[in-house]
């Protein structure tokens, strides 16, 4: 399944 | 984390504040876009509801916190505390303007069709326009206070940091999240027409910023 990119920005 | 987002949003930050201390101290929220707080309280409810979904540090959650606790509390200062300052009728742009686009857009472009990733897509393409009714409304009312231009300067090198960050982490952990980086230039070029007033106008010592 497609990695989601973890948001780790604010 | 590197030093770019460190600093990043520590302007973020210090704007915010800088924003929130000028309206309580001054009681008077006279020149400042109303609408545009609540797009940017609009853009950290969106974003941070993973507040409760995912830790990612002590540092991340704090800082979400606050952002969510200022943008509100601004909102409610102009809306209700001091809301016989606020100059309603040149706070005239058409948020629904911004509003549509961008949320078609974040259905359309996104990295998931899930729920919270379409939030946080809106978020990101909202971000990148919410200053729009506030720059609007400097150039109907043809002036600034010097205050709010410093608010606006560290909330465009903000984004500005932000672009190094990812550049930074690109070379150095292969990282790159396309939709926060073409928002984030989209919203770094808005503000250029603004540094440009703002280096040559406020830095000069004009105190005021009125536009030609």
């Amino acid at each position: 399944s497609v990695q989601l990119p973890r948001h780790d920005e604010l | 984390m590197n030093i770019f987002r460190l600093l990043g949003d520590m302007c973020h930050l210090v704007a915010i504040i800088i924003l929130f201390l000028k309206i309580w101290r001054s009681k008077s929220c006279a020149g400042i876009s109303g609408k545009s707080q609540v797009l940017f309280a609009l853009v950290f409810t969106t974003r941070y509801l993973d507040l409760f979904t995912s830790f990612i540090s002590v540092y991340n959650t704090v800082m979400k916190v606050v952002f969510l606790v200022l943008a509100y509390a601004t909102v409610y200062l102009i809306y209700l505390r001091f809301r016989s300052t606020y100059n309603s009728e040149s706070d005239s742009f058409r948020v629904e303007f911004l509003l549509v686009p961008v949320a078609g857009l974040s259905f359309l472009e996104n990295y998931a069709f899930a729920p919270l990733e379409i939030l946080w897509t809106f978020s990101i393409y909202l971000e990148s326009v919410a200053i729009l009714p506030q720059l609007f409304m400097i150039t109907k009312t043809g002036e600034a206070e010097s205050i709010t231009t410093h608010y606006l300067f560290f909330l465009g090198l903000y984004r500005a940091l932000y672009l190094a960050n990812w550049v930074w982490r690109y070379h150095t952990e292969g990282f790159f999240d396309q939709i926060a980086v073409v928002s984030g230039v989209v919203q770094t070029i808005f503000y250029c027409d603004f540094f440009y007033l703002y280096f040559t106008k406020v830095l000069r010592g004009s105190g005021k910023m009125t536009l030609p």
